[in-house]
């Protein structure tokens, strides 16, 4: 499983981006973790050549949301052969944007002395849901109300143990926010919001039932292809 | 909480849902 921190969203292990046999002994493992407000990509270097490395930069492609660098990559020192680093790179969503396929796909160019290497990699949306997500409750049921039924998507949250309670205060954590709470013959039914970092608005209807680990989670937004990405933050929280 | 009238707004929300 993955680390839970006190102030920050949810932060799945870190994963092998680039072998180091597709990259002349540079092995890249990294995540992506905000930790009040602040994105960052966690990395780890390995150096799994004969030679020693530097001169390390990073670039990314466009992508859906303008994630970039937001400093460049300090290596402070070369990296000798074995050798590993650790290092949190700052992010911002003030790049380019360019729609990307799927939503959260994200395309790097990692350099050393030895050459350029490319790998691409996918982020988890909740980076990307903002401290202050949580909607007015006027604001909410306007917005409910507004958008067409059409545009709200229907996912099942399968084999949660969570009560309603600790699935809000879960939530919460990874700044997913619960707005009211209702009890419908003996079903919990959760109204929740929150903001992606371009503006865009989730809204959410959570029901839990009593004796079914099967949630239903409804999702209304204007942008019809966030709701998929979002599901999948919601089992990626709930579930770790 | 102040009723401002959202609270019952919610609960017929709720209650919309389960009996369409």
């Amino acid at each position: 499983g993955g680390v839970g921190t006190l102030s920050g969203s949810y932060v799945a292990p870190k994963t092998v981006w680039l072998p180091a046999m597709k990259a002349k002994g540079l092995e890249i493992s990294g995540t992506f973790s905000r930790q009040v407000g602040s994105i960052s990509m966690d990395l780890v270097l390995t150096n799994k050549a004969l030679q020693v490395m530097s001169d390390f930069a990073i670039q990314f492609n466009r992508n859906s949301f303008g994630l970039a660098p937001a400093a460049p990559l300090q290596v402070h020192a070369p990296l000798t052969p074995n050798q590993s680093v650790e290092i949190s790179l700052p992010l911002n969503t003030v790049g380019s944007v360019m729609k990307m396929d799927p939503l959260n796909n994200l395309q790097v160019a990692v350099k050393n002395n030895i050459d350029v290497f490319y790998f691409s990699t996918l982020y988890p949306l909740h980076i990307l849901f903002v401290e202050d997500g949580k909607m007015e409750r006027q604001t909410f049921l306007a917005t409910w109300k507004d958008i067409p039924n059409d545009n709200e998507a229907h996912f099942q949250i399968k084999e949660c143990s969570l009560n309603a309670d600790a699935v809000s205060s879960k939530l919460q954590g990874s700044n997913i926010f619960t707005i009211a709470k209702r009890n419908v013959e003996g079903q919990d039914m959760l109204y929740q919001s929150l903001k992606l970092t371009n503006g865009i608005w989730v809204l959410a209807e959570l029901r839990i039932q009593p004796n079914n680990p099967n949630f239903t989670l409804s999702l209304k937004c204007r942008a019809p292809e966030v709701p998929l990405y979002i599901y999948q933050a919601y089992e990626t929280i709930l579930k770790n | 909480e102040m009723d401002d009238g959202l609270d019952e707004a919610f609960s017929r929300l709720a209650q919309s849902r389960t009996n369409p």
